[in-house]
């Protein structure tokens, strides 16, 4: 463990844990993709099967359980909570994003580091991950404004993956033989997807305006 | 565990 990685997981824990909060106790799911949150659920789904099989530590465990349990609550509260459900933004939150999850999925079959069942689901995870923002991004081009909240959840979200590619280099330089070309590759096509989002965001924020 | 370098991360 190193700072960035921790930083990097505290950073994703935050970002739905806002979620989390925002949904709870405003009981509002305005701005916010239920397909990005169902991507979510079913990265997190197929990349911690071995939650119980291989034991890395009690952190990791803990971990895996909050990311699990976050992601099916957020998309429980979005499509069966009856105030939440009626926020939720359906004629805008169009994305074909079942798309993404067949073609990630073939993505898996063909580039892999192993071909085990746990290993090419978790490179599916990684592909989904890398592309299950897509579905919230395209909402927010079509939502005027976005509330703070939703705005800083996706700030936050896009940031912890930054943030594991600088554990990625020191983990590179530390360690003999870390090399791992698909996380590398998917975390940083992922942080790129993020890149005008990021711009907007700092711009909102230097002229201390809204952001839309 | 056995885990191999990157599945013990997140």
């Amino acid at each position: 463990m190193n700072i960035f990685r921790l930083a990097g997981d505290m950073t994703h824990m935050f970002s739905v844990l806002v979620l989390l909060l925002k949904i709870h106790t405003i009981k509002s799911c305005a701005g916010v993709s239920v397909k990005t949150q169902e991507l979510y659920a079913i990265v997190f789904a197929t990349r911690y099967l071995d939650i119980f099989t291989s034991f890395v530590s009690i952190y990791n465990t803990f971990m895996k359980l909050v990311f699990l349990g976050s992601s099916f609550s957020i998309v429980w509260y979005m499509r069966y909570h009856k105030a939440v459900h009626r926020t939720y933004d359906r004629e805008q939150d169009t994305f074909r994003h079942w798309f993404l999850v067949l073609s990630c999925l073939l993505l898996a079959l063909l580039i892999h580091e192993k071909f085990t069942f746990l290993e090419v689901l978790w490179t599916f995870s990684l592909y989904l991950e890398a592309v299950a923002i897509l579905p919230q991004l395209v909402l927010l081009q079509r939502t005027r404004n976005i509330d703070n909240l939703t705005g800083q959840y996706i700030f936050l979200l896009g940031g912890y993956r930054g943030l594991y590619i600088l554990n990625w280099i020191y983990r590179y330089f530390t360690e003999p033989h870390f090399v791992h070309w698909i996380t590398w590759i998917t975390g940083l096509v992922q942080t790129l997807l993020y890149a005008d989002f990021f711009y907007y965001y700092f711009l909102s924020w230097k002229n201390n305006k809204k952001l839309n | 565990g056995s885990v191999s370098g990157s599945h013990d991360e997140l």
